[in-house]
């Protein structure tokens, strides 16, 4: 095709990640921006792991993540709480999303 | 996902990728969408990460999400990563990590935030990205600074393969790469064989073209853009600039 130059419309926002600042902190900003959009996924995706794997293994899933995160090499952990802080999303909901490649390759 | 490394007759070399979504949660019938899809396109955002005032690597990535996807290290390495499917892969590395503690394995895309952080060179980051235990299998798709600089890597959790820029083995030409959601050594599906148009465009326009546009074209092309695709990404290894759009397919 001849697409190019995209339309700057679709360019997507530039954030900054400070990594001096503390994991807890650095991810607040761009929380601050776009939790309200992550919420909107985030109950999509939670119906969706139910619908592939059950309600049974869903539970044991979710009850599981909490610890889960706390097991995350640093900073990761960190990062997690900090994020689930700012969006005012459960830790555990946040720990699905961001190990959501690993979970589900199937 | 499609991913491209180009490189021209003067040995530079290019980088883009389509990050596409699975076809879960469903289509929606009005706006001929997927769900998924659509939901990610709004968290898309460029993430320029910075150390001691300075940037150290730029990503394209969704907000909440602390892992790397799509990533240019200026001057040393561009990256993106395309799912691998697999039924006994990223499952059952997750019941490992809950059930046994010993947690010898590393997550992909932390592995990946880690490579992106640490790493000084391509070398480095092919080693790391080929040795390390993972918890699932993927493909990593990584260019360097040098002419001849580009690789595929297909990860299960213990092995690796590799194919270099100049390798037949993909059925890519000897001057660019193309890696889809399938392994090198078998057909695509027909349901979803990207592969070889992409081939087409890149082999059809030649090397004397090669560029970042050249590569947004052929990852504008139908089928390569696709409605499950939630962004192009196209970096640049010199500059370290990393461009990202979010994106809409027609209707067929």
């Amino acid at each position: 095709s001849g697409a190019y130059p995209p339309d700057k419309h679709f360019e997507v926002p530039v954030y900054d990640v400070d990594l001096d600042l503390s994991p807890l902190q650095r991810w607040a900003p761009l929380m601050a921006d776009k939790g309200p959009q992550l919420v909107a996924l985030i109950d999509d995706v939670k119906d969706l792991i139910k619908s592939v794997v059950g309600e049974t293994i869903f539970k044991i899933i979710m009850n599981n993540l909490s610890k889960v995160a706390t097991t995350l090499p640093y900073p990761f952990y960190e990062e997690l709480v900090g994020i689930s802080t700012f969006s005012e999303l459960p830790l555990s909901t946040i720990t699905m999303y961001n190990i959501f490649y690993e979970a589900f390759t199937l | 996902c499609t991913s491209i490394i180009a490189q021209d007759p003067s040995g530079y070399l290019y980088h883009g990728r389509n990050l596409d979504t699975g076809v879960f949660l469903g289509w929606d019938k009005k706006n001929h969408t997927w769900k998924v899809a659509e939901k990610l396109k709004p968290l898309t955002v460029q993430l320029n990460w910075k150390k001691n005032g300075t940037t150290l690597f730029r990503s394209l990535s969704f907000a909440g999400y602390v892992g790397v996807l799509t990533a240019v290290k200026e001057d040393k390495f561009t990256f993106s990563l395309d799912k691998r499917f697999a039924l006994n892969g990223g499952f059952m590395g997750l019941l490992e990590w809950i059930l046994f503690d010993d947690h010898e394995q590393s997550w992909v895309s932390f592995l990946t935030r880690e490579v992106l952080e640490v790493a000084s060179s391509y070398k480095e980051a092919q080693t790391k990205l080929m040795k390390t235990r993972l918890m699932a299998p993927v493909y990593f798709i990584l260019g360097g600074a040098q002419p001849g600089e580009g690789c595929i890597i297909t990860r299960d959790r213990d092995n690796a393969d590799l194919v270099t820029l100049g390798s037949e083995k993909t059925g890519s030409g000897s001057w660019f790469l193309v890696q889809t959601n399938y392994d090198h050594w078998k057909n695509p599906p027909f349901f979803d064989d990207r592969r070889t148009p992409a081939i087409q465009c890149m082999t059809e326009n030649g090397q004397i073209n090669a560029s970042l546009s050249l590569i947004y074209n052929v990852l504008s092309t139908k089928p390569v853009l696709n409605k499950e695709t939630v962004y192009t990404a196209l970096m640049e290894v010199r500059s370290g600039e990393l461009q990202g759009w979010t994106r809409q397919c027609p209707d067929p």
